[in-house]
């Protein structure tokens, strides 16, 4: 039989299960079901039509945009938000590091006030990165004023890319989503485009919440863009499609592992064929 | 919620006197759909629609019940039995320390977990807890730890230079010099496909043998559930499992992988980050969650 294996049940709710368990939730039913209907109009002939015609649609689901992050300001100013234990700390260290392996001067702020040793926690990828860091100089000092102090150290010093830490939140804290909001509102009272870009942080390894995270962090702060962390588990993120068709928010890097060098620019293609293969 | 959902598909049921093959397959599409979308893993979902396809047939003894009702009741009942049981407990040790091994994914949640563990062992037990700081690669992960056991005045065990397995040896060793009857293993984030890590996690449970061997999982964790919870299982024949993050709203369908695979009891839930947020885990509250 030319094309690979006929399609039959079989086949569909093989790719069904396939799409599911990458976590594309409710999408994954709606793309197997959209590919029954063509295999019932004669518009697919075999396991091959159906895989090309799979991946086609999700790379359309993707969109345009997203991937490396052009630098047209100086200094370029990143707030980094997302839920606990997402991945923001680490994922701002390995920006540093691409930054800067870019020839690019390197500034974080250590916006987390909140948890214990965060501060500690970004101050030594600052140090293992050489770049410099702003923290706070009392305790429990205000993350708004550590942001502001932050860009105004980057004005100050001449600085390429500054890179804002915040404190994990859930969306449902409604104080604490306040909180992201004055952060922010603080920033552009120093530099009233800043921040150029908000990237939500989403663990890879979510399911359907990361939808609802996107859909909160983006009424709170206007997220520009995404980072997914932890692709490199069996996890295949696929909730970015979710918060795509919600938000058509741009995935910009992808984490695939604790190190440095561990973070890409987001690909489509072997993003979807990661899923489909 | 799930009744508000299978609403629509009620109305099959209006005018039944009972629950038949028929008349009951467009209420498991509806619960089908209500657990996939609270992250319940796909082949789980299937086998628990089957489950309760078995139970509401079974259960149509019940005269006089509105057969919609008893279609709920069987649904949330299945899933109860589940997530149960109720009150689930630590293992104690019979003579010296209490060994706890936390272990997961990374950013799960362990670290501020061991801290809320420890106070509440202090506090609802009567235990003298030590902390122990095995997780020697994240930048300071020790000084989380100390910073959060300074805070409830727990001690904090770590030596440095030394391998986990061999900072664990040590803690243990420490807790019975001291006469602290619980020893809580901090260890290192790692993902169930990096050989190494889990070799070495199994190394800690070897020389340290745990008396409870817990996973810490997330409760926004996806379809991934099933994937980590196999793998640590195999690796450590996990006898509890804590699930962090409740505060939030996901629906937490993980849990069902948790449990399935693992047979080990829910003992706690994490519902915040202030060392006071840890909780006992409720099956039927839990069952209300996932189904929505
Ligand atoms: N395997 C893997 N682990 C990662 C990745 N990104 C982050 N991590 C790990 O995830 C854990 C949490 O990372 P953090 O950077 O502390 O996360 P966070 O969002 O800053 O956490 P909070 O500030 O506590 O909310 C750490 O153990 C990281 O090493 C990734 O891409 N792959
Ligand atoms: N809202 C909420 N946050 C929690 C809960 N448990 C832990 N956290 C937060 O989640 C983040 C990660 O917690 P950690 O204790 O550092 O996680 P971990 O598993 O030790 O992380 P690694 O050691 O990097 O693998 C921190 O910001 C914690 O404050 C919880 O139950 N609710
Ligand atoms: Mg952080
Ligand atoms: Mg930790």
């Amino acid at each position: 039989f030319k094309g690979g294996r006929p399609i039959d049940e079989n086949l569909l709710s093989e790719l069904e299960e396939l799409l599911y368990t990458s976590d594309l939730g409710p999408i994954a039913g709606e793309l197997t079901e959209e590919l029954a209907r063509l295999h019932k109009r004669g518009e697919l002939k075999g396991e091959d039509d159906v895989r090309t015609c799979l991946r086609t649609t999700l790379l359309g689901k993707l969109g345009e945009g997203g991937g490396e992050v052009e630098l047209t300001h100086k200094p370029e100013v990143i707030l980094v938000v997302g839920v606990n234990g997402s991945g923001k700390t680490t994922s701002i260290a390995k920006l540093a590091h691409r930054f800067k392996t870019q020839g690019k001067s390197v500034l974080l702020g250590a916006g987390d006030t909140f948890r214990a040793a965060a501060a500690d926690q970004l101050a030594i990828w600052a140090e293992r990165n050489g770049a410099e860091i702003v923290r706070q100089n009392k305790d429990n000092a205000d993350p708004a004023a550590v942001a502001f102090d932050t860009v105004s150290a980057a004005l100050a010093r001449d600085i390429d890319v500054v890179l804002i830490d915040t404190a994990g939140r859930l969306h449902t804290q409604r104080n604490l989503m306040d909180e992201l909001a004055k952060v922010r509102r603080v920033i552009a009272k120093k530099i009233p485009d800043a921040p150029h870009h908000t990237w939500l942080v989403i663990d890879g390894t979510n399911g359907q919440n990361a939808i609802e995270q996107a859909k909160q962090f983006t009424a709170a702060v206007e997220v520009t863009g995404l980072v997914v962390a932890k692709l490199d588990g069996t996890a295949r993120g696929g909730a970015v499609f979710g918060i795509h068709e919600a938000l058509g928010l741009p995935v910009q890097y992808i984490g695939t592992g604790e190190s440095l060098e561990l973070l890409e620019p987001f690909e489509p293609e072997p993003f979807v064929d990661a899923i489909v293969s | 919620s799930l009744t508000d959902r299978l609403s629509s598909s009620f109305s099959f049921f209006r005018g039944k006197k009972e629950l038949t093959a028929d008349n009951i397959e467009e209420g498991l599409k509806g619960v089908r759909q209500a657990l996939l979308e609270a992250d319940v893993h796909f082949k789980l979902a299937r086998e628990f629609t089957e489950r309760v396809r078995e139970r509401a047939l079974g259960d149509k003894r019940l005269k006089g019940v509105d057969p919609s009702e008893q279609f709920v009741h069987a649904v949330h009942e299945e899933l109860v039995e589940l997530m149960g049981p109720e009150d689930a407990r630590l293992s104690y040790a019979k003579t010296g320390p209490t060994v706890i091994l936390m272990a997961g994914l990374q950013g799960a949640g362990k670290t501020t977990t061991c801290a809320k563990l420890a106070k509440h062992l202090r506090e609802k037990h009567q235990k003298r807890p030590l902390l122990v700081a095995a997780d020697v690669k994240r930048p300071a992960a020790v000084e989380q730890l100390q910073i959060l056991g300074n805070n409830i005045g727990i001690p904090v065990f770590h030596v440095p230079g030394k391998t986990p397995p061999e900072v664990c040896a040590a803690g243990v060793a420490e807790a019975k010099a001291t006469g602290c009857d619980v020893v809580l293993l901090d260890t290192a984030g790692r993902l169930h496909v990096d050989d190494e890590l889990m070799d070495e996690v199994a190394e800690i449970a070897r020389v340290t043998s745990p008396d409870d061997q817990v996973l810490v999982v997330d409760a926004m964790t996806g379809q991934d559930a099933v994937n980590s919870a196999k793998a640590f299982h195999e690796r450590l024949t996990l006898s509890g499992v804590i699930l962090t993050k409740m505060d939030g709203d996901a629906r937490g369908g993980a849990a069902l992988a948790l449990k399935e695979i693992t047979g080990a009891p829910i003992l706690f839930v994490g519902t915040g980050e202030k060392v006071d947020d840890i909780d006992a885990f409720h099956p039927e509250r839990m069952a209300g969650r996932i189904l929505g």
